[in-house]
């Protein structure tokens, strides 16, 4: 199963993710 | 007899004709993959070998919602209790399920695999990140995220579907803030700029791919509030990121739940997308909500308004609070 987040932020929102790595529920995602 | 008996050898020379050919397309089919993976390694980036019509077409015709409810079906029935503890230490060991994390450890309180499947964890083992406004909403593993440009969202790298055919047409708004702007057919991304709300805004997505034995919960990943659901009745193939990788258009095809409403920036939606042995998805504030029902027509979709005369607000969520689960079948 998969889960698709889409949403809108300001420009300067940033991820701090690399895809294929693994993530818990509770880590960051990003943030602006 | 002898009609039997010819009928009989044309069925036998037609097999070695097909397993030949079959065996033929899956070389030149490994072959090509081969190439591509040399090519990967001298650095050459070669674009993903995405299923042309046909393949698609045979592959949404094996019935995966009827192998889904049979195989929901067989995880409810309960396991005599001597049975449970291999039944899940198998499940544990193929898919590397950490039980130290889970709320109950011992196996034999499970009544079932959709139980096990159900599992709880440990609050202490998820802290939620306070310092970032986004969490992840679920374990698994990022198999996107960016920019939405051009209303195209990509479901791994080179891969992409269309945004409007995944969420659908933009009336949900209606409900939240009483405008309906239509969004223009032939200019794709005004369908983009009705999403974005405050000047400035961009649209962004993430892709989260829960694998088999990561833990199926999910939660809210920021504080916002849920006005609307759409439920897409749909295939239920496989999702993990080979076949993401494989098919192009794979989430607008399979089974979904679009939550969306609005968050301190403005628009925001979790969308829940079931898979073959996962068609069930509960969000456990909607008990309207039926998924992977036997019957449904071909490109629809259902709505459903959590705004209602006394609650203008819809149902607010938390950033970490429970939202909702996968189930098996």
């Amino acid at each position: 199963s998969t889960i698709v987040l889409l949403f809108e932020a300001p420009r300067d929102f940033t991820f701090n993710l690399k895809a294929g790595q693994k993530i818990r529920f509770g880590e960051p995602l990003g943030t602006m | 007899f002898n009609a039997a008996s010819l009928g009989l050898q044309a069925r036998i020379k037609i097999f070695p004709l097909l397993f030949a050919s079959g065996g033929g397309y899956v070389g030149y089919d490994q072959y090509c993959r081969y190439k591509d993976r040399e090519l990967t390694k001298i650095g050459i980036e070669v674009p993903p070998r995405i299923a042309n019509a046909t393949q698609v077409a045979l592959y949404k015709s094996i019935p995966t919602r009827l192998l889904s409810r049979a195989w929901g079906r067989l995880n409810q029935v309960e396991l005599p209790t001597w049975l449970r503890k291999p039944v899940y230490s198998l499940y544990i060991w193929t898919f590397g399920v950490n039980m130290q994390e889970a709320a109950v450890e011992d196996l034999i309180h499970y009544r079932n695999l959709g139980e096990f499947f159900r599992r709880k964890l440990k609050p202490a083992v998820r802290p939620v990140c306070d310092s970032h406004c986004v969490i992840s909403p679920a374990d698994g593993k990022i198999l996107h995220f960016g920019r939405v440009r051009n209303c195209e969202v990509e479901q791994v790298k080179g891969v992409t579907y269309s945004l409007e055919t995944f969420l659908g047409p933009h009336t949900w708004a209606e409900a939240i803030n009483n405008t309906v702007k239509p969004s223009n057919k032939d200019d794709p991304s005004s369908f983009q700029d009705l999403l974005v709300t405050k000047e400035g805004n961009e649209l962004f997505h993430c892709v989260v791919y829960l694998a088999p034995g990561d833990y199926h919960c999910f939660h809210s990943p920021t504080d916002w509030r849920v006005a609307h659901r759409r439920h897409f009745p749909g295939s239920l193939m496989s999702v993990n990121p080979g076949v993401a990788r494989w098919i192009k258009e794979l989430f607008c095809h399979n089974e979904r739940v679009v939550l969306s409403g609005e968050w301190a920036h403005g628009f925001f939606s979790l969308t829940a997308v079931g898979a073959t042995n996962v068609g069930s998805i509960r969000i456990y504030f909607d008990k309207e909500l039926r998924t992977n029902a036997p019957r449904y027509s071909k490109g629809s979709y259902n709505d459903f308004s959590y705004l209602s005369n006394n609650n203008q607000e819809g149902v607010s969520m938390r950033k970490g609070e429970h939202l909702g689960e996968f189930n098996l079948g």
